[in-house]
């Protein structure tokens, strides 16, 4: 089964894999540029050499044969060093966890545990809303108290200002005084009937 | 197969932060 | 560190590679050019050696300047030194997105949480007050209905 080192894919932003094919490649390409060199020199020389008896499909063979060697030997080798870098360099050991993830470690929360982190948030906010529309409701009565109390404060203050007319005028208790008012306009006008009916 | 690896390895580790510009947009415009 | 390995371990595969085709191994593959011209082919085997070598090197440096692999290594170090102490396997991507973006959204949704609470015991204690004035000011109410009836039933 492939390990697709994912983790460390987000690390490097490109997954171990791929460097070491890199890297293979190159080498692998240097390996026979390099051979292909050797080769290409060799015929060269031998182009130099008067009456010579090598043939260069012996050289090609020669060529082919110490390349096929090192490839045995590059395989192994490059394996080798795969699988230590692999392991040791481009990996990331199961205990460590990437700065941007270090949030899972200090909050791990699970689906339900968010859905009722929302739900709770959903719900403080009803809460809030409810107890800023009773606010409201207060203030908005609070404010039509104040005018209530300013129309009965000015009601209080006429029976005041009556009282105080009465109290100017030496009338201390209006009942009594507004009796004897009464009593002396019906004499007032007892005396004026006498009046009209010794005048007649 | 690898490209996948890189592009879900890339958004893992992109995209929290991104949702979290938006999160934190939505969080601050509720409370102002 | 990781950037030491790395060149350790590319310069030991180098060493061996060289060591494996052994001017030995070369002459012996060019036996007859070898035989013909034995200075030739080692001067062609060293030039050889020392192309690949050079080659494979400066493709490394390559590689390593494309990759950023330096200051990777570097910072992977530094990462896996602060994660000694953690003895447990760490956590890995679950493979359902939404779960792993929901907990990176976990310390905000505690943060507004914790707001709201807040704004709502303020305006909870705001409204435990404006309550308090409104009962006491339907008191201060009833009192002056209940003065103004007084006076007006005197009157009367």
């Amino acid at each position: 089964s492939v390990n697709p080192m994912v983790y460390e894919a987000q690390f490097f932003g490109f997954t171990p894999q791929t460097c070491m094919l890199r890297v293979y490649i190159a080498f692998q390409d240097y390996l026979f540029e390099t051979m292909q060199v050797v080769d290409s020199v060799i015929l060269k020389k031998l182009d130099a050499i008067p009456n010579c008896k090598i043939s260069p499909s012996e050289i090609r063979k020669s060529t082919e044969k110490f390349l096929l060697f090192m490839k045995e030997h590059f395989e192994k080798l490059f394996g080798k060093m795969e699988e230590v870098l692999l392991q040791l360099v481009l990996n990331i050991p199961k205990n460590v966890l990437l700065p941007e993830d270090k949030v899972q470690e200090q909050y791990p929360y699970s689906k339900e545990q968010l859905q009722a982190l929302q739900e709770e948030i959903q719900q403080l906010q009803q809460q809030y809303r409810a107890e800023a529309a009773a606010g409201q409701a207060l203030r908005a009565e609070l404010e039509e108290q104040k005018a209530v109390q300013a129309e009965l404060e000015k009601i209080l203050q006429w029976f005041d200002g009556l009282d105080n007319i009465c109290r100017e005028h030496g009338i201390s208790n209006f009942k009594e005084s507004f009796a004897f008012l009464t009593q002396n306009s019906k004499k007032l006008q007892e005396l004026l009937k006498d009046v009209e009916v010794k005048s007649k | 197969f690898d490209e996948l690896i890189v592009e879900t390895a890339t958004k893992r580790k992109q995209w929290p932060k991104k949702i979290l510009r938006h999160a934190v947009q939505t969080y601050k415009a509720e409370q102002e | 560190g990781r950037a030491q390995l790395f060149d350790t371990v590319v310069d030991t595969f180098l060493q061996k590679l060289v060591a494996a085709g052994s001017y030995q191994r070369f002459a012996s593959c060019y036996r007859r050019f070898y035989k013909l011209q034995p200075e030739l082919t080692r001067g062609i085997y060293e030039q050889f050696i020392s192309q690949l070598q050079a080659s494979i090197k400066e493709e490394i440096q390559e590689i390593k300047q494309e990759g950023n692999l330096e200051m990777l290594f570097n910072s992977l170090d530094k990462i896996v030194e602060e994660a000694k102490t953690q003895e447990e396997p760490a956590w890995r991507p679950s493979g359902v997105p939404e779960e792993d973006a929901g907990s990176a959204l976990a310390p905000y949704l505690l943060k507004h949480r914790a707001y709201l609470q807040r704004i709502l015991r303020e305006k909870q204690e705001e409204n435990r007050q404006a309550a308090e004035a409104v009962l006491a000011g339907r008191g201060r109410i009833t009192e002056l209905q209940q003065l103004i009836a007084a006076h007006q039933q005197a009157w009367q």
